[in-house]
């Protein structure tokens, strides 16, 4: 009778042996065909990602060098695909890019650099690759992880999107303070049209769906920090370019609804605790703008007081907002031509591009900071799930 | 020590290189 005795995790070197003609089999089981929804829920964050660098040190370990390159090439090649498959599934595009992040840390803290090793454990020096050095791969790699990255603002602007002048703009929460009546018998009675109307709440909503997401895809935080700031960019951009452009939407009571909007925004990056990634400061011109609906508009102390509080908006934007603006009852009266004037003047000097709208489309550059896994690569084992009963734990 | 051992520097393709070797190309075909 065979008794089958399991191998302590002590007598484990960390590696995957895999023979050539199963490479396919590899990257088609473990990135064409891995559903994040399904079966990768589960997993433990960047299993792929460690699963691929543990058949990585293997072929490293025998000295193949055509293997070593075959691997990374059906790695990056497959994990491509996928995108371009499954390009717009916001689940998809995260997994792939927290993956493609940890294995391009691995092949650093395992690079045996002495600049990534300050916090292994002796065990996992000793994991370090041995006969190759693969730095211009890892140079791909974050080539790959920045068009993931496109590739997530892209699919989460697609998400956002209509949602944004709806919530940020149209929808009032503040009860009674627009001017208009207040509607609550109408309100009852259109429910089937405000179904498709998207609020802020909806909008917060789907912010934490997508750091969600993120979390347990086991994204790093610093770069979650830069997609909650790229977020906020497209929020703050597409609600003041709405503004400007929208006569009914340059009120006093509007600049309230705004300012209250934004004041939930930050309750949501607090809440996260996410306060200081640069997302607050996105919003800025958003801020300055509602700002500028609620301040007095008349008096030349007014107009020093406006120049100096709009920094953040081009002089463009300003008098687009003064020209704007529309009273909503009879205490209130539309600014003066001779005031818009002053506010000209004033800022005549100031060096600025003549830009109106925001750029909508704009992307902050992305960095990946090194990010080492305290995860001892000897102790990891392979859910029967993934179907990769032909890779030998070594 | 590991990190003393000389190791050899592999070239990598670009990754537009890469896209060119096809390795899916018999699934790919029509």
């Amino acid at each position: 009778h065979p008794v089958n005795i399991p191998r302590r995790e002590k007598d484990f070197q960390g590696m995957l042996e895999y023979k050539k003609e199963d490479e396919l089999k590899l990257v088609k089981n473990l990135i064409l065909e891995l559903k994040p929804r399904g079966v990768a829920v589960n997993l433990i964050p960047g299993l792929p990602a460690y699963i691929l660098f543990m058949c990585l040190r293997h072929a490293d370990y025998v000295n193949d060098d055509q293997k070593v390159r075959t691997l990374l090439t059906s790695t990056i090649n497959s994990i491509k695909k996928i995108l371009k498959k499954r390009g717009d599934d916001f689940e998809t595009v995260s997994f792939w890019l927290a993956n493609t992040c940890r294995f391009l840390h691995c092949l650093k803290q395992y690079s045996g650099d002495e600049a990534f090793m300050k916090h292994n454990t002796s065990r996992q020096n000793e994991h370090c690759l041995s006969n190759f050095d693969l730095a211009e791969y890892r140079q791909v790699i974050s080539d790959l992880a920045i068009q993931i990255y496109q590739q997530l603002i892209k699919c989460m602007e697609n998400i956002l999107q209509p949602m944004i002048v709806s919530g940020m703009l149209e929808h009032e929460t503040i009860q009674g303070v627009s001017g208009v009546k207040p509607t609550g018998l109408r309100k009852r009675t259109s429910s089937i049209a405000d179904e498709g109307t998207y609020t802020l709440d909806s909008i917060l909503r789907q912010l934490s769906a997508f750091h969600s997401t993120m979390c347990q895809h086991g994204t790093d935080p610093e770069l979650i920090k830069q997609v909650v700031k790229q977020q906020f960019y497209i929020i703050g951009a597409v609600t003041l370019n709405n503004l400007l452009l929208r006569k009914d939407m340059c009120s006093w009571s509007k600049g309230m609804q705004i300012r209250y909007n934004v004041s939930q925004l930050e309750e949501w990056l607090r809440d996260k605790g996410l306060m200081v990634c640069g997302a607050k400061e996105t919003l800025e011109p958003l801020i300055q703008a509602a700002q500028l609906l609620q301040v007095k508009k008349k008096t030349d102390e007014d107009a020093e007081a406006i120049c100096s509080m709009c920094q953040a908006l081009t002089t463009a934007q300003i008098v687009k907002v003064l020209n704007l603006y529309t009273p909503v009852n009879e205490f209130e009266e539309r600014v003066s031509v001779a005031f818009i004037r002053t506010i000209q003047t004033r800022l005549r000097d100031r060096c600025e591009s003549p830009q109106l709208l925001m750029d909508t489309k704009m992307i902050y550059p992305v960095t990946f900071p090194f990010s080492p896994s305290s995860l001892a690569l000897e102790t990891i084992q392979i859910p029967s799930s993934l179907n990769l009963a032909f890779l030998t734990r070594v | 020590r590991t990190s003393s051992r000389p190791r050899i520097l592999l070239k990598a393709p670009t990754l537009a290189e890469m896209e060119e070797m096809n390795i899916f190309e018999e699934e790919d075909s029509p």
